[in-house]
């Protein structure tokens, strides 16, 4: 029977899938949970015309404008995070005592241009 | 590598990468906390991260320092006390610039009383800034004083107040605590503090705001 047709990734600007484990950055001694978080990565194009699921900037759609009328001077628009949220992580500090600490943009849940 | 390390570490918080030589369990509280923020639905629409809901304070740090103090010799005459022990914990690790919005001392117990109460028997558990040499600081009144028919396996007492009032000297915390028999019992002191070693582990739990959770929000 015919092989199913390869997914192709989306060439678009979005999240992509990227899990941080702690040991992998050996820190694993020191860290008590989590082991490791889905943290993602923003990569992808931000092409002419900017679809409105691309979250664009308006310096972004003039920007697209402006390299599509000179593509070497300047540069598409960047595929950055736009919305990130926050985890928890408890570890161990210099003197053994137990920390709980609420970090800030640590998860990428949007992308855009 | 170890520079960017140091680099991330810094912009963690830390201002080296922590080995742990005698690792602690980990307090309960704070367990819960970590497991109640792990299971929210993610993106944390509704999640502060510079408030600490489990105490309705401003926070996005929380630490909890173990006791590093000793029992000190009992102080004749003083035929009804119980227990004399020197509380210190260690606040030096707090960064600069750190707010602190909640302080709260946990006394555990190894059973929930220090011997079968007798009709009138009350118990007093006064705490007294002190010195680093567990010298009651002279002519300081206690932070806390309570009276208790029946000793519990875990006291907690709010102590955010007291430091507040600038009571906490430099970058430690050093109490004395004492607990007593009421002088109104009947029974010999020996028995009436049968079980003077029932204290098994003190505990100071902090909440502090951080540099990042200081610095003014954009406006939208």
């Amino acid at each position: 029977s015919p092989a199913s047709p390869p997914v192709t990734p989306s060439p678009l600007c979005k999240p992509r899938r990227l899990y941080i484990s702690f040991s992998d950055v050996g820190w694993e001694n020191w860290i008590i949970a989590p082991q490791g978080y889905l943290a993602n990565y923003c990569r992808g194009d931000c092409p002419f015309p900017l679809a409105a699921e691309l979250n664009s900037t308006n310096h972004a759609v003039l920007q697209t404008m402006v390299h599509s009328l000179d593509p070497q001077g300047t540069p598409q628009p960047c595929c950055v995070p736009v919305r990130l949220s926050p985890i928890s992580i408890l570890y161990y500090d210099n003197s053994d005592n137990v920390v709980l600490r609420h970090y800030e943009d640590m998860v990428v849940d949007e992308c855009g241009c | 590598l170890s520079w960017q390390e140091s680099s991330l570490l810094k912009s963690l918080g830390l201002s080296a990468k922590p080995s742990p030589k005698r690792p602690v369990p980990v307090p309960p509280v704070l367990w819960r906390i970590f497991q109640r923020r792990k299971e929210l639905p993610r993106p944390h629409q509704e999640l502060d991260s510079c408030r600490v809901e489990e105490f309705h304070v401003p926070g996005n740090i929380v630490r909890v320092f173990a006791d590093q103090g000793r029992f000190l010799p009992e102080e004749q005459p003083q035929g009804w006390l119980c227990l004399r022990k020197l509380l210190f914990f260690n606040l030096s690790v707090l960064e600069e610039g750190e707010r602190l919005t909640m302080a709260q001392l946990e006394l555990r117990f190894q059973h929930n009383s220090y011997h079968s109460p007798r009709p009138g028997q009350v118990l007093e558990l006064r705490l007294y800034p002190a010195n680093p040499r567990g010298q009651p600081q002279p002519g300081r009144s206690p932070l806390v004083e309570r009276s208790f028919v029946q000793l519990h396996k875990s006291l907690l007492f709010k102590l955010s107040a007291a430091l507040k009032d600038g009571k906490m000297p430099g970058r430690n915390l050093t109490l004395v605590l004492e607990i007593s028999a009421s002088s109104g019992a009947s029974g010999s002191p020996r028995s009436l503090c049968a079980g003077s070693d029932a204290l098994e582990a003190a505990s100071l739990l902090v909440v502090t705001l951080g540099r990042q959770c200081r610095a003014p929000r954009s406006r939208r």
